[in-house]
């Protein structure tokens, strides 16, 4: 049984894409069957990891009722990674979703049938805390949540945590938190070591050890349709996720 | 008759808010009088500029019809520059504002109110293309785009300008592109400089001449509750954002 990981925060440009990308990399590479599940309209972990965003089936048929989730499953370029991919289409199941009855359970549901195939299932969450979240958030096991080292990712918390706490009250009492990942982290600014410092006093225990350092490596990766572990193994990032990967897999 | 500018960009994270908050407090600073309108849930721009995200009414009441727009805006710190707060409890309008049957156009209904009491107009989006940055569309005589230098943002910026041409067809003939801003540029990495070569060579009349560099005091500011200029105004952040400023009313 696979556990299904949502990587979430509604601050944009947080890093979610990145980690969702490189942490579902990183696990493929361990030898751990994998799937990428790309949950944003704009289609970012699709292209960052080499699939074009025009791709049917994609998520939006599967979420529709169109297609059957298996059919929606492409392989990658890496081993044991494959994907659901997105399409700009998506933004339309922002307003779709929420006429059915139970349209907070529909991903969880489309899940459900292909989960047994792999071990680890990791969404990618758009900038919001719309419909597609929501689903993203019942369906998952845990959430792992990128906080960007800056003032309005770190102020953006507290309400999200919240948010967090009534989805698992309401609708998926079994969701925890996995953790809190530092991203973009350059400890030459003030900025950047106050925000860790307020985020490891205010969560000691949810937050990993591992901090992901503001590396142009990860920023060029996507250009390659590459996750950074594939881009440049030896640089800072590549092993900064590898670490991560490595934490959230003993959290499980 | 105040211009009225949406600052927008479905892409998370790249200075959507750092602008319109910059952007206001510089026309203000020269004199004009101005409205900031943080149209965004996660309250970035009411907080950017020193007040609190609970106050009541926010723009969620303007838009719910629960108050005149004249009553939602409050005075700031900085002379000249008044804002319409946003609050967390704006996330439900994403949802119940598609229920109403001209929605798109709440917002701009709401504006032509106070539309003749200021010279600019600037409103700051959400990381989305839903029914609030719609409205918003909708509203504006003309749209800002801020375009981090990074591989995603200009990936997806094709995509926006399809869907800006949508809404100029169907909800708002009179929108133009005030134009494009590179944003938190780094000219010492390969990465920066190839995504400005690209803007300028596929958008040359659109792209601004003012790039806005990467400049830790820009991200310190907001935790002052101050725009750069006000924070550090002799900083490379702040001087880019007044060239901007002049740029911005010279193609008014
Ligand atoms: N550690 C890092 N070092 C340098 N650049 C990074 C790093 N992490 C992410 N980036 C870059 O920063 C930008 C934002 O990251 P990303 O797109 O992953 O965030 P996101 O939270 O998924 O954004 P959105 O809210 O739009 O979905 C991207 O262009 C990405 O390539
Ligand atoms: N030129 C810059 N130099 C350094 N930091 C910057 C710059 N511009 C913005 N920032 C910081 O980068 C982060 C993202 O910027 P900002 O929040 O303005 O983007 P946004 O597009 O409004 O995000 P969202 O999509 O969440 O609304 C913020 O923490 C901000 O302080
Ligand atoms: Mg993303
Ligand atoms: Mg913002």
């Amino acid at each position: 049984m696979g556990r299904i990981f949502a990587v979430a925060n509604q601050k944009g440009g947080v890093g979610k894409t990145t980690t969702a990308v490189n942490l579902a990399a990183c696990v493929a590479e361990a030898g751990y069957s994998t799937l990428l599940v790309d949950l944003d309209p704009q289609a970012n972990a699709t292209v960052g990891v080499g699939l074009p965003k025009d791709l049917t089936p994609s998520i939006y048929e599967v979420l529709s009722g169109e297609s059957p989730t298996v059919a929606a499953i492409r392989a990658s370029r890496i081993n044991n990674l494959s994907v659901v991919p997105s399409t700009p289409g998506l933004a339309g199941a922002g307003v779709e979703l929420p006429q059915n009855q139970d349209y907070q359970h529909v991903l969880k549901a489309a899940l459900e049938s292909v989960r047994d195939q792999f071990e680890f299932i990791i969404i990618d969450c758009p900038p919001s805390l719309g419909p597609l979240t929501v689903n993203a958030l019942a369906a998952a096991d845990e959430v792992i949540v990128p906080v960007q080292s800056e003032y309005y990712a770190l102020e953006g918390l507290a309400g999200l945590l919240e948010t967090l706490e009534l989805v698992q009250r309401e609708l998926n009492p079994s969701l925890t938190v996995c953790g809190l990942v530092l991203t973009m982290h350059d400890p030459r600014t003030r900025l950047s070591r106050d925000v860790e410092t307020e985020l490891r006093t205010h969560f000691p225990r949810l937050v990993f050890d591992t901090v992901i350092p503001r590396n142009v490596r990860i920023g060029e990766s996507p250009s390659h349709g590459l996750p950074v572990i594939h881009h440049d193994p030896h640089c800072a990032g590549a092993e900064a996720y590898v670490a991560l990967a490595r934490e959230v897999a003993a959290r499980v």
